[in-house]
């Protein structure tokens, strides 16, 4: 494997956003990408994440592997590398360890490391594709905001979405709160646009710890989409350059 | 009151 990304924040952001959530993962490397799929230890969060090959500049994997790697083993390694060094990754084949360069932009600076591999024996599911009944596009920034307000009140939410629009709802020992969102077009910057697409009404609750770990990733895109079935896993998705992706998965709660 | 649900559940064991 060798693969070079122009800029290290990329993944110094999707380690730093998931790392709380699961700890020894498999990088599994093809000619198509780097993929990581791992559910957290309580198995009702998943993180599903696919960095394509089209992400690096020049990316070469001539033989299928699976980088064990320990997150925080990982992170005190990227803390080493600025946003804007290079990073490449380089493996060898049935490799012990995976190398790390950093090299600055504009200066002579090189910096080089290896982290030791682990043999993860991983449960790898196989995630149904589904036709979601509500897609809410919305800025990530507004979702983070959404859930670390709620959570101050709640461990759970209730997410539900209608034609007219999408409404957030808590209830906890000193009170209850909402926030509702419509569907909302600003023009002078897309970004910010609310965008519902419904084939369904749905409602469903949620642990509101997960989300507001999940939105840790907030800060690798602009814009986050959630999709929800009735009684199926919600679908958190962080698009990143590429056709990449930081995926969330989690399990609903359903009642008695 | 409502119980958490485990997300193989709903995801096949591979």
């Amino acid at each position: 494997l060798e693969a070079r990304l122009e800029q290290a924040a990329m993944l110094k952001r999707v380690v730093d956003a998931i790392k709380d959530l699961v700890q020894d993962c498999n990088f599994d490397c093809n000619d198509s990408g780097i993929a990581l799929q791992a559910m957290d230890n309580s198995h009702v969060a998943l993180v599903s994440m696919m960095l394509k090959s089209e992400s690096f500049s020049p990316f070469r994997c001539d033989r299928n592997i699976a980088l064990g790697i320990n997150l925080t083993s990982l992170t005190k390694v990227l803390r080493a590398a600025q946003g804007d060094d290079i990073l490449t990754l380089k493996a060898e084949d049935a490799p012990d360890v995976v190398n790390l360069t950093f090299e600055s932009p504009e200066s002579d600076r090189l910096s080089e490391y290896d982290i030791k591999l682990m043999d993860i024996d991983q449960e790898h599911l196989g995630i149904p594709d589904t036709e979601y009944a509500a897609t809410i596009t919305l800025p990530s920034s507004e979702f983070s905001r959404i859930t670390r307000d709620l959570s101050a009140l709640s461990e759970s939410v209730a997410i539900e979405c209608t034609k007219e629009g999408v409404k957030f709802t808590c209830t906890g020992d000193i009170g209850n709160g909402s926030v509702s969102l419509r569907q909302h077009t600003n023009v002078e910057n897309d970004a910010k646009s609310v965008d519902i697409s419904l084939t369904e009404p749905v409602a469903l609750t949620f642990s509101l710890k997960y989300l507001v770990n999940f939105c840790k990733a907030a800060g690798l895109s602009d814009r986050v989409r959630l999709c929800l079935s009735n009684e199926v896993p919600l679908l958190v998705e962080y698009g990143l350059s590429n056709n990449s992706y930081l995926r969330f998965y989690l399990a609903p709660k359903i009642g008695d | 009151t409502s119980h958490q649900v485990k997300l193989l559940a709903f995801f096949n064991d591979r």
